[in-house]
């Protein structure tokens, strides 16, 4: 027996919006520690992390591990119908091969029941050992979405330099280049509106920008952005998910040949 | 010319 009850609704939302492009079916896995998903692209080259802990939820009955198939275009279907300020419940009965969502108004007026298949998800767990990055930059999601955007109008792939001017997010294409340096900046009035570059030692890779486009989907989640770089690892783009978790997406770099 | 590298290539099923 599966029943999770989520006040803030409204996240579950977010997350689906934020991976239903990259990822088309993945297994989300529940244990006592959380609710939480790990799936790469079709081509393997990103791979999505999400954790929702169990301590974020307002009920919370997992009463054994379980690993739950679903396509989430079709499940960010049945959360569309769920109002921003719903609160969502997820319920699956042992065996059962359906999850059903339960969306409640915050006035207990209307209370909607959207039942789900649940699918066989062949997919490769990964191994992510904690590591310690080059550089991290933590910037407003906003302007992160906003300078990814921007750059690929221009160029397919990015190169990020984090040196200690600050970080620098550079393009070029057939009509010409464009580079985004980003200075940190914490004399800010708001926590959220700093840049803050942590550099252990310069960092620059290179990397496919339609994927940091999807990444971006996460900006709703979350005011800042976290970037984790080192030269021989995936880059990671961290929203953290107040009070829950995080959406981490790991993307490899392109290399010279 | 840039090769784009997988993901799988830096971590390992678990």
């Amino acid at each position: 027996m599966l029943e999770l009850r989520l006040v803030q609704g409204s996240l579950l939302k977010k997350v689906l919006e934020a991976i239903k492009d990259l990822v088309t079916d993945a297994n989300f896995d529940c244990s006592a520690t959380g609710f939480s998903l790990q799936a790469m692209d079709s081509s393997h080259v990103a791979l999505v992390s999400l954790l929702l802990r169990s301590e974020g939820f307002e009920h919370y009955r997992c009463d054994r591990n379980i690993s739950m198939g679903m396509n989430l275009n079709n499940m960010a279907k049945m959360l569309k119908c769920a109002g921003n300020d719903d609160i969502i419940t997820l319920k699956a009965d042992d065996g059962s091969d359906t999850v059903t969502f339960m969306f409640e108004s915050p006035t207990q007026d209307k209370i909607s029941d959207f039942e789900m298949k649940l699918m066989d998800v062949d997919s490769e767990h990964l191994g992510i050992p904690e590591a310690e990055y080059h550089a991290i930059v933590r910037m407003p999601s906003t302007e992160f979405a906003r300078i990814c955007k921007d750059l690929s109008s221009i160029g397919d792939t990015v190169v990020i330099s984090v040196t200690k001017e600050g970080v620098k997010f550079s393009t070029s294409g057939d009509i010409g280049t464009a580079n985004v340096v980003c200075r940190q900046n914490t004399t800010v009035d708001k926590p959220e509106d700093a840049t803050i570059v942590e550099m252990n030692e310069p960092v620059s890779l290179t990397f496919a920008l339609r994927y940091f486009n999807s990444f971006t989907k996460g900006t709703p989640l979350s005011n800042t952005v976290t970037i984790s770089l080192s030269s021989e690892l995936p880059v990671v783009v961290e929203y953290k998910i107040a009070e829950m978790g995080h959406l981490r997406f790991y993307l490899a770099p392109k290399i010279e040949e | 010319q840039s090769l784009q590298l997988s993901i799988t290539e830096f971590y390992r099923s678990s």
